[in-house]
């Protein structure tokens, strides 16, 4: 089973078509492995992605290098899939 | 929170699932049938859950978790079942539904993902169909409709989460509900149900232009989303994917749109921005009973505005 160990969602605002611009080519640079949950389209309006956690300091230095708005959605999103795993388990057993 | 073993506080895997649905037709036989209406890739069974009481009526159509790893939304659905089921005749409204209309249910709209999703990997969003010449498996299901197919908003690399395959209705699953679709002739709703971000919303996907039935569609999903927060509070968004999300392309509620039905919306479910795919399991039967005014209310217009 896959896991996301240090993987990372990052909530990302771009302020403009310009910064979209960035973001879309951010996302063709397939050894990043970034997971566009939401993809960036109108400026203003957040986009999410997961980042693996191989690629976050470069994404992140991306980001910063560009201006581009960004905090952090879900820190380590296998935390969540561990409750998820427990939850599954304890409602298998009730 | 319980019916029967069932706990709809809880993910369950496809084979629970499968068995709820079975359940729930022999507890409610007069009224709720599963029908097949094909098989996935991998060769498991696409079943929808048929309500009717009878006659060949005009329909209503909903389908959850195209998108595998939307968990909610397959839960959501299989609530929703029991909630159709357990409303007949004794909710005025879901009585008058179903006396006029039949309801078709499919709650796990991509089943080898899902198992996928359960199995191996939790963030799994496409089918499991092999691409010839690529190492990448899998489609996007909502980029392999017949509607605006190949355009802006959907992806031509095979490893892309959004690729739209080969060609339109390449994916079995979707040719699956396609083919039930035409030969019914008569679905007069079409409801999708995706999980994200909180979203309401109606055609068109691949283009920004307006649709003909604009105003009437902006007002019925105004109307549902204001059912639907009054329960919890849940603020959606509403209207056309093109400008309320991003252009995309070969998505299902364009395609049912160019087939006559009128009512095709698409719901994004709850993530409260905080959880995205992942949403907690307490939060399903919350995310499903406001789901429910919303749906309920959709329904209730196409009952009432009859084309």
């Amino acid at each position: 089973q896959e896991t996301f160990v240090g993987d990372q969602v990052l909530e990302i605002t771009p302020r403009n078509e310009e910064q979209i611009k960035h973001l879309v080519e951010l996302e063709a640079e397939e050894h990043l492995q970034l997971d566009f949950w939401k993809l960036p389209t109108i400026p203003g309006e957040t986009a999410h992605v997961r980042v693996p956690f191989v690629s976050i300091q470069a994404v992140k230095v991306f980001l910063e290098s560009q201006g581009i708005a960004y905090s952090t959605m879900i820190e380590d999103v296998q935390v969540l899939l561990d409750k998820e795993n427990e939850e599954m388990l304890l409602n298998r057993r009730r | 929170q319980r019916n029967g073993n069932f706990n709809f506080e809880a993910y369950h895997t496809l084979e629970e699932i499968s068995q709820e649905m079975d359940t729930l037709a022999a507890q409610y036989p007069g009224l709720v049938s599963k029908v097949n209406i094909g098989q996935s890739f991998e060769k498991r069974p696409m079943n929808v859950l048929k309500f009717s009481t009878g006659g060949d009526k005009p329909a209503i159509w909903l389908d959850a978790g195209i998108h595998a790893r939307e968990w909610v939304t397959q839960a959501t659905a299989l609530w929703t079942a029991n909630k159709i089921a357990s409303d007949y005749g004794n909710d005025p409204s879901i009585t008058s539904i179903l006396d006029t209309m039949d309801i078709f249910l499919l709650p796990v709209t991509n089943p080898d993902g899902y198992v996928f999703s359960q199995t191996k990997n939790r963030m799994w969003r496409k089918t499991r169909s092999k691409v010839s010449g690529s190492f990448c498996v899998g489609v996007d299901p909502n980029r392999n409709w017949d509607a605006g197919f190949g355009g802006p908003g959907a992806s031509n690399n095979p490893c892309s989460d959004s690729y739209h395959g080969p060609h339109a209705n390449s994916e079995v699953e979707v040719k699956s509900i396609v083919d039930f679709i035409k030969s019914h002739g008569k679905i007069k709703a079409f409801i999708t149900l995706h999980s994200y971000s909180q979203l309401l919303m109606f055609p068109y996907g691949y283009t920004c232009t307006k649709s003909d039935n604009f105003d009437e569609l902006n007002e019925v999903a105004q109307k549902a989303a204001q059912s639907l927060a009054s329960l919890h509070g849940t603020k959606y968004k509403v209207g056309p994917i093109c400008s309320v999300i991003y252009q995309a392309s070969g998505s299902t509620v364009d395609w049912t749109y160019s087939q006559g039905i009128k009512y095709s919306f698409t719901f994004e479910l709850r993530d409260t921005g905080r959880y995205g795919f992942l949403l907690p399991a307490s939060q399903i039967i919350p995310t499903a009973q406001e789901t429910w005014l919303a749906l309920r209310t959709i329904m209730e217009h196409t009952l009432n505005h009859p084309y």
